[in-house]
């Protein structure tokens, strides 16, 4: 599970 | 990319068209709330400032700057246009939605994947567009009757994030990803519709016309 920000969603 | 995202990135799509069709064919802004409309115009900018500092993507920057020029175009419309300005609801337009966006820029502040410019600004886009129907749902609840447009506006702005949610469950499994933010956010702003989905399926389901008690 990664937690980086969901960036490639709008 | 899953049927579910692609959905719902159309859905939302579709919402904006439909408002747009409805201010341009009847020159009427009649029950849209300019407050709710600026808001979503500091949720775009404030969320897509990353179209300077991310690789161009064929699918996401399209959708981002149809979305920003939309979202601008609308308040344009309904401020400026010397026909559609004189058709905004003002006086019913009462929610004091400067009051979100300071309670937004706190949580925002606090609650971040990262704590840098972009990322805050981005989480304060997503908190903020969770709240941001407020002042609209407020304004269709004053209205004696809400018209076919102005109400199917609402729903597919409804449905886009409920379709978000699916694509978000689809995620956790087929790609073990984990977001809390947009996920909690996800979950209030679409639970911020459950009572226009309730009267609306039961307007359409009967044939009649929208109404909020």
């Amino acid at each position: 599970a990664g937690s980086s920000p969901l960036k490639d969603e709008l | 990319m899953n049927a579910f995202r692609l959905l719902a990135d159309l859905t939302h799509l579709l919402s904006i068209i439909i408002l747009l069709v409805k201010i341009r064919t009847t020159k009427s802004c009649a029950g849209i709330s300019l407050k709710t409309q600026d808001l979503y115009v500091l949720v775009f900018i404030s969320r897509y400032l990353d179209l300077f500092t991310r690789p161009l993507s064929l699918y996401n920057t399209p959708f981002k700057l149809v979305f920003l020029a939309t979202s601008i175009t609308i308040v344009y419309y309904m401020r400026y246009h010397k026909v559609v300005k004189q058709t905004y609801n003002k006086d019913s337009d009462t929610f004091k939605h400067y009051f979100l966006i300071l309670p937004c820029a706190v949580l925002a502040f606090f609650i971040n994947p990262k704590f840098t410019f972009i990322e805050v600004l981005w989480s304060f886009s997503i908190y903020l567009e969770a709240v941001a129907i407020l002042p609209q749902l407020v304004l269709l609840q004053s209205s004696s009757n809400i018209d076919n447009l102005t109400g199917n506006y609402v729903f597919m702005l409804g449905a886009y994030r409920a379709l978000y949610l699916l694509n978000w469950i689809y995620r956790f499994f087929a790609e073990d990803v984990v977001r809390w933010i947009p996920w909690i956010a996800g979950l209030v702003q679409t639970a911020l519709y459950a009572d226009f989905f309730y009267y609306y399926i039961k307007s359409w389901r009967n044939n009649e016309r929208l109404k909020l008690p």
